[in-house]
């Protein structure tokens, strides 16, 4: 079993993932707690853009490409997750 | 690709450079051709054309360009060096859309090695268009150190024009730095990128020409008032052709005569039909000085250079920069004059032609190639000795000798099967010549 991320970086992570679009920023009236399922698959969005093997985990190669040099403009645009991309 | 769901309605865009950065070791001329460059691979695949415009003009331009720090009055402020590099506002009527920011915090580089030159820069004779071939205005970055300004420019310019990020192994619109992506003069988009951007503006109507976005140089100070006996149009007549230099200049074709000089504009158009005068153009050029023999416009970094007997000047825009130079500094035997002088925009190499023997010198290494000179027959069917030779806006090759041009399409060494044509009706704006003797062809090349 891949080593469980540590509490700070799941934190940063959520955090990096609502930043760039990943995840819908959290809405302090419904507090709703992230399904692990959403956050999987936030992940695996992230790591397909960042050419990442999509495990859906924050694991130690997923957390280094967050402190990786980028654009400031979010990667998913609109509502997280539910603008239409283009596939070939 | 992704399509952010906005894009300009108008095809030309303006852009200016509002801040440069701070710390960086490129020089504002750098800047301001690497955002050309970046500006240029996208406008090359589509319809959309880029003009850079001066902080005098009447608007605001569509792509406003500031390196800033930290909090910087939009909601994305910089984290200092790494991290965030840089973003750009997608398409809008917002005073702000199109603007593009980069962190002043970062080591921006350019001509950090990006792997090898291609063979293809190698060959000689291959005429691209008129581009900017650019040099690191110092040593190239050891690799590892510094961001890529050319590289992060053409991803931002990617949103000013309504792209959003992609995933795709190969696009430049990946959200991550990938590093730097090679020469900018010969950069192209990826197959993602071209599509996403198609899919907003269409493709280009026509092969992909760069045309220059720099400003051409201001116009010459209004002639003094002449006096009442002075000829109507003073000046030798431009119709008799036999200039001593003529060159390309930012898109415009100067044609030098004596002390005088007239400018064709892009758009065919004389500028005026009396030539202007040298020296009040060319500021700083030595009284003495009354007939250039060769002029180009240098690609790394725009200069200007003027040639007259085994000397030659150099110019940022119209001022004079520095003293006289031997033409030996170019490679040339001492006291050697030029007939004509030409740059390869794509290679960075510049041709200097005496008679039929030709010198190459290499602008990025600043020193001049070894095993020249050679024999001009290479360049088949061209007037020896010619007057000047330049590249056009479109990428083909003029040699000029008397009244006559000889034209060798955009990558080739054969003169067309026309030439020589008369280049009064062609270049300016007089009538064809009387069927007289047609300038002599030279012999073929063996």
């Amino acid at each position: 079993r891949a080593s469980e991320p540590a509490a700070q970086d799941v934190s940063l992570g959520v955090d990096w993932l609502t930043r760039y679009g990943y995840l819908p920023p959290p809405h302090p009236a419904q507090a709703q707690l992230q399904s692990p399922a959403k956050l999987r698959d936030a992940i695996k969005v992230m790591q397909r853009f960042a050419g990442l093997p999509e495990t859906g985990l924050l694991d130690r190669g997923t957390v280094a490409a967050m402190h990786k040099p980028r654009c400031s403009l979010p990667d998913v645009l609109g509502v997280a997750g539910l603008v239409k991309r283009r596939r070939r | 690709y992704a399509l952010s769901g906005s894009m300009w309605k108008k095809r030309t865009l303006t852009w200016r450079v509002q801040s440069f950065p701070q710390s960086s070791a490129l020089s504002q001329e750098t800047v301001r051709t690497l955002m050309h460059h970046a500006l240029t691979a996208w406008g090359v695949e589509s319809g959309l054309r880029f003009r850079e415009v001066g902080s005098q003009g009447p608007s605001e331009p569509d792509i406003l360009i500031d390196f800033a720090r930290a909090y910087h009055q939009d909601s994305y402020p910089f984290d200092g060096q790494g991290g965030t590099l840089a973003h750009a506002f997608f398409p809008g009527e917002h005073s702000i859309s199109g603007d593009t920011h980069f962190d002043d915090e970062e080591t921006w580089t350019f001509g950090s090695k990006a792997g090898p030159t291609p063979s293809c820069l190698a060959a000689p004779f291959l005429v691209w268009g008129w581009g900017t071939q650019l040099q690191p205005t110092l040593a190239p970055f050891p690799d590892g150190e510094g961001t890529d300004l050319f590289a992060v420019a053409v991803h931002e310019f990617g949103h000013a024009l309504g792209l959003g990020h992609s995933s795709a192994p190969d696009s430049i619109m990946r959200p991550f730095y990938q590093g730097p992506v090679g020469n900018p003069a010969e950069y192209r988009l990826s197959q993602d990128d071209r599509e996403g951007l198609q899919q907003l503006y269409g493709k280009a109507p026509q092969p992909p020409y760069d045309t220059p976005t720099r400003k051409p140089l201001a116009p010459p100070p209004p002639p003094p008032a002449l006096p009442p006996d002075s000829p109507s149009l003073p000046g030798p007549d431009r119709c008799e052709g036999n200039f001593d230099a003529i060159a390309n200049i930012r898109g415009e074709t100067f044609f030098f005569k004596g002390p005088w000089f007239w400018r064709l504009q892009p758009s065919g158009q004389l500028v005026s039909p009396r030539p202007a005068r040298l020296h009040r153009f060319w500021e700083g050029l030595p009284a003495q000085v009354q007939v250039i023999q060769a002029a180009y416009a240098r690609h790394p970094d725009g200069r200007i250079l003027l040639f007259s007997g085994p000397q030659f000047w150099v110019f940022q825009d119209r001022q004079l920069e520095g003293a006289a130079r031997p033409l030996s500094d170019l490679g040339l035997p001492p006291g050697e004059a030029v007939d004509a002088v030409f740059s390869w925009p794509l290679n960075g190499k510049t041709y200097l032609i005496r008679g039929r023997r030709y010198w190459r010198y290499d602008e990025a290494a600043a020193r001049p190639d070894p095993g020249y000179p050679r024999d001009l027959s290479l360049w088949e069917g061209a007037p020896l000795a010619p007057d000047d030779v330049t590249v056009s806006n479109t990428g083909d090759t003029y040699f000029f000798k008397g009244a006559h041009y000889w034209r060798f399409p955009k990558g080739s060494v054969q003169a067309e099967p026309d030439s020589p044509q008369p280049m009064g009706p062609k270049w300016l704006d007089c009538p064809a010549p009387s069927a007289g003797p047609r300038a002599p062809r030279t012999p073929k090349a063996t």
